[in-house]
């Protein structure tokens, strides 16, 4: 594993424990999107479909249980959770995720590695997992007051993608065999996804005021 | 034939 590899898997999971940090001792929710972190929670229930057929490290498969596991309880806790449901913007929270799950089914369909179940599922989570955070950057424009941890939230997400990128081209020279394009061209677009959010978030950081994305 | 599980990636 390579270091732009280990710092992306870092961020990722920077980005989760930010959440869970937001929900558990703020008990709050307030500025993060439900359709977001369901598809997420689908997301990696499609590609980790593999965890019980091949095994490949223990680091693996712990990261994907981290995964799978606070997926389903940021879903959980958003939806069912007393108190923290009550933050929960239900009214700005808009964007029609149903629209961009079939979208997506029939993209894996047509464009995968090898027409089997599981490879199907493999690129549809690819897919998937690139326009995932669209309700969330929708829900962050329309958001007057955003909170420090939801932006936080997306930055380590956003950084997370990038150092992927990093990563890819550090393979493509040290593993020749290793071209797994539908990840590459779905990563970049993914990632292109947070470009305006960075530039806003990286300014107001430098100029140290407040994260407001103009609407 | 090459193998396709080195999807080591998350």
């Amino acid at each position: 594993m390579n270091l732009f590899r280990l710092a992306g898997d870092m961020t990722h999971l920077l980005s989760v424990v930010v959440l869970l940090l937001k929900i558990h001792t703020i008990k709050s929710c307030a500025g993060i999107s439900l359709k977001t972190q369901e598809l997420y929670a689908i997301v990696f229930a499609a590609r980790y479909l593999d965890l019980f057929v091949h095994f490949m490290s223990l680091y693996n498969t712990i990261m994907k249980l981290v995964f799978l596991a606070s997926s389903f309880s940021i879903v959980w806790y958003m939806r069912q959770h007393k108190i923290v449901r009550r933050t929960y913007d239900k009214e700005h929270d808009t964007f029609r995720h149903q629209f961009i799950l079939l979208p997506c089914l029939v993209l894996a369909l047509l464009i995968n590695e090898k027409f089997t179940f599981r490879e199907v599922m493999w690129a549809f989570s690819i897919y998937l997992e690139a326009v995932a955070i669209l309700p969330q950057l929708v829900l962050l424009q329309r958001t007057r007051n955003i909170d420090n941890l939801a932006g936080h939230y997306v930055f380590f997400l956003g950084a997370y993608r990038a150092l992927y990128i990093l990563n890819w081209i550090y393979r493509y020279f040290t593993e020749p065999h290793f071209v797994h394009w539908i990840s590459w061209i779905a990563g970049i677009v993914q990632t292109l996804l947070y470009a305006d959010f960075f530039y806003y978030y990286i300014t107001s950081w430098k100029n140290n005021v407040k994260l407001e994305l103009p609407a | 034939e090459h193998e396709q599980y080195e999807k080591d990636e998350l």
